[in-house]
């Protein structure tokens, strides 16, 4: 399963 | 935080702090396109707005985000106010509308949710990876760099390059998780550099200028 997208890079 | 990440950021902190030595040492913006540079403060004010909504991630996290800005920010001063009569408009002439226009339909077509900030946080992502052009035009007009130009853009090059080995070992040992924009751009930004890079091992890394074959 896919995890949340989240923008933790920069 | 993985090592190829980690070094990546290193190589973008460095890279800006090459381009900013590059202008105070020679007190001179010569070579650099102010196009590029303009793209990256959009690109990072356009991408950290989430600062300010409180989605911490990090102190390192944070303090890189500001340093990006805040840099960008003072580039654009040396270039626009301090250095200006060193800054020759008549070989940046790369049109901003054919990155500014399909990179703001690609982030309304392709983004994670249709709200003000995932759009722009798209927009940046696809602005970012082809920020770079009116630059690399630049020299491709002009055939020639100063050696820290090319250092600059090789340490640019460099932090691109090692977010792809990072996103392999987050897949691995993240449980299978992508993020696709930033895969799929951040390939499209790294192959922009495949050129440059071929004449910067095979000359500027020989001792040689870098000049390209007419």
């Amino acid at each position: 399963k896919q995890k949340e997208h989240e923008h933790d890079e920069l | 935080m993985n090592l190829f990440r980690l070094v990546a950021d290193l190589s973008h902190l460095a890279s800006i702090f090459i381009l900013l030595h590059k202008i105070q040492t020679t007190r001179s913006c010569r070579g650099i396109s102010i196009k590029t540079q303009l793209l990256y403060v959009l690109v990072f004010v356009t991408r950290y707005l989430d600062l300010f909504t409180g989605d911490f991630v990090s102190i390192y996290n944070s303090v890189m985000k500001l340093f990006f800005i805040g840099s960008s920010c003072y580039i654009i001063y040396l270039m626009r106010i301090k250095y200006k009569p060193t800054n020759d408009p008549s070989i940046d002439t790369f049109r901003l509308e054919y990155i500014l226009g399909p990179t703001a339909v690609l982030a309304l077509i392709f983004n994670y949710k249709f709200t003000f900030l995932e759009v722009l946080w798209a927009f940046s992502i696809y602005l970012e990876a082809v920020a770079i052009l009116p630059q690399l035009f630049m020299l491709q007009r002009t055939g020639e760099a100063e050696t820290i130009t090319t250092h600059y853009l090789a340490a640019l090059g460099i932090y691109r390059g090692l977010y792809i080995p990072n996103w392999i070992y987050r897949y691995f040992t993240e449980g299978g998780a992508i993020d696709p924009i930033a895969v799929v751009a951040g390939i499209v930004q790294t192959a922009l550099y495949v050129d440059f890079f071929y004449v910067y091992f095979t000359k500027v890394l020989q001792g040689q200028k870098f000049e390209l074959p007419a």
